[in-house]
């Protein structure tokens, strides 16, 4: 089993591979890589080697092939679809992001209990009724929920998500510990922003380049 | 020296330790705590063994003690203040969380280019021209930068964040790998929420809990 840790990094590296090949770079050694993730050659290398051997020509690793295989080991080549519930200001900001669907990740519903906002328009998704959740994650067949609503609704949204047999993987952003009520396995992230700036002050009396 | 991986985690027990607190919990097990932060119990004993001897109770940790210590871990015992660069839909967002503020980070400012922004209250700041940014940096001690323009604007940025002395962290939301030209040490760390829904992809095909 590959640690987590190794999989954020995978993770990093694959969206600067795809940076790299925007600027049409073809070859990429693993210190550029490591420079521009903010880690080491040698750990670029070690993370890799978990996945087998890579071809890497004489100055370093062709940025196309190893993209390939690293969507393919993050299960990344096909397109997920994903809604964000709670269309206030943090999730209408998530919508308007053009990475997540520069990586095959496309936000296509909203949803919200406020009428003044069902029906408006965020990025290119519409704002749906929360009344209308079930229904309409199966049409569109989504997989992915990212929460973006207050503290208080949150025993309301784990009650549907628990009863939405369709979605497989949660992006909390709501600051408490969701627990689901099913018996079927779904993969949950908490983002805590305030936790990356503990980082940072950890970091900064460190006197540490991270 | 602690891998970052183990800082990472302690701020997650940190935060999660904030919020027991908050409910009156006096006393908490590594096993509750792994829950709480989708970590294992030998995870959370190996990740706090790395800081030195931590009293435990019979049942135990004794919250207050254990945040205590963690805090002057990450050195947040102290106040830092912050600013945001950008006050979009993303700038404006993080202005008004909360968990910035409950965690000792106070958003002091935030700058912005377009007039129509310069002067409007966010959370609990007001919105300042990017040309006073020297200035006011210094008048509001301000020590820490969250980025959130426009990719175009990066180099402008860098130029101005490469000048201002008192700045020592950067909080990174612009999808771009960024550089200063300083010799003092800054620490940057990138956020990417696109990264997240990779990890997120990888973890559902292996079935995995997170
Ligand atoms: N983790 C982080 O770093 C971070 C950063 C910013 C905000 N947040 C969190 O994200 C959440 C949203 O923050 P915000 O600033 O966007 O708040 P907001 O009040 O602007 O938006 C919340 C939205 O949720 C909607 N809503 C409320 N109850 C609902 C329900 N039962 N079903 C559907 N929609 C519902 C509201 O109508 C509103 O549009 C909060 O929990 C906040 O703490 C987290
Ligand atoms: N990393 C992530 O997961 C993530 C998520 C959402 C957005 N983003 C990124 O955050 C950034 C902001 O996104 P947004 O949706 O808030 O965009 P936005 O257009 O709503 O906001 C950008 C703000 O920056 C201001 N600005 C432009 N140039 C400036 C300059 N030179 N100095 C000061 N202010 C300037 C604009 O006036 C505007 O208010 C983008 O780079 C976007 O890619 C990242």
């Amino acid at each position: 089993n590959v640690p987590l840790a190794t999989v954020e990094r995978v993770a990093k590296y694959l969206r600067c591979l795809n940076r790299l090949r925007e600027k049409g770079i073809k070859v990429v050694s693993s210190k550029e890589l490591a420079e521009h993730t903010r880690t080491s050659p040698e750990q670029v290398r070690k993370d890799l080697s978990y996945f087998g051997r890579f071809g890497k020509t004489g100055t370093g690793y062709d940025t196309q092939k190893l993209s390939r295989k690293l969507e393919r080991i993050l299960k990344a080549q096909r397109k997920w679809n994903v809604c964000i519930i709670g269309a206030g200001s943090l999730g209408s900001a998530l919508a308007r992001y053009q990475g997540f669907k520069d990586t095959g990740y496309n936000v296509v519903a909203l949803f919200d209990s406020d009428p003044e906002k069902i029906g408006e328009k965020m990025g290119q998704a519409e704002v749906y009724d929360i009344e209308n959740f079930k229904d309409v994650v199966k049409k569109k067949d989504i997989k992915m929920a990212i929460l973006a609503v207050p503290k208080e609704s949150i025993e309301e949204i784990e009650e549907l998500l628990s009863k939405a047999n369709n979605i497989r993987g949660i992006l909390n952003f709501v600051p408490v510990t969701i627990k689901l009520k099913t018996r079927r396995k779904v993969a949950i992230i908490d983002v805590d922003l305030a936790q990356k700036l503990y980082i940072l002050s950890y970091l900064i009396k460190r006197g540490r380049e991270m």
